[in-house]
Parts: structure tokens; C-alpha cells; sequence
């Protein structure tokens, strides 16, 4: 499974 | 023959930077459930809400013709924060696709 870190990484511009 | 398979259809959607900002969130990238970048959020005065044509749960595939498969989460950030903040166009283009087609 993905590393939990990456999971709900979210970018605004 | 027989009936088409649907098949998802990518879509070319032209940004113009008429925005201060370019107005979008994104989640997901390589390593991650959502492989491609995916919009979650599209802010009203940005200027992809006033190009009209993006939306919540388009999956972006190129910016520019670069590809973002393989790309983890910051480099696909990366690469859509710059191509907001170059002078040498005044638009960004998105290949996006529909989920779940």
C-alpha cells in the first residue's frame, strides 16, 4: 500500500 | 461490428492566466491511490473557473504536453505551479480526463 504520507496530499495554485 | 466500447476521452482545455491565481487544488500523484493528479477544488475568480471548461474530478494528464504519469504528487505540482508563473505563454494547457468513463 502507499506510504500514508503521499495519501491525501493536496496542492492548491 | 458491433456497438463502440465507451472508452474515456481526454479532452484539451485551454487556461488563460486572466487570474492572479490559477484558482485549483489537486490530490494524488505517483505512489498514491489516485496515481494522476486529480482537481478537488476549483475557486471561483481563478482563472481555470473563468475558462469554464475544468472540473471537480478531472484527472489531468498533460500540462503543456508534459506528462504527468510517473510524477509524485510535489513534481506534478511542481510542474503546474511553474507553467502558471511562466511569462512565456498566457495560458496553460490541460489534458484532462473524465473519471470513470
Amino acid at each position: 500500500s502507499p506510504p500514508k504520507e503521499y495519501e491525501d496530499e493536496v496542492t492548491f495554485f | 461490428t458491433g456497438s463502440p466500447v465507451p472508452a474515456p476521452t481526454a479532452t484539451l482545455v485551454r487556461v488563460v492566466k486572466n487570474a492572479n491565481t490559477l484558482g485549483i487544488a489537486i490530490e494524488g500523484g505517483a505512489n498514491t491511490r489516485q496515481p494522476l493528479p486529480r482537481i478537488v477544488t476549483i475557486q471561483k475568480g481563478g482563472s481555470a473557473h473563468n475558462c469554464g471548461q475544468l472540473k471537480v474530478g478531472h484527472i489531468i494528464l498533460e500540462v503543456n504536453g508534459i506528462s504527468l504519469r510517473g510524477r509524485e504528487h510535489k513534481d506534478a505540482a511542481r510542474i503546474i505551479a511553474e507553467a502558471f508563473k511562466t511569462k512565456e505563454k498566457d495560458h496553460i494547457d490541460f489534458l484532462v480526463v473524465e473519471p470513470g468513463l
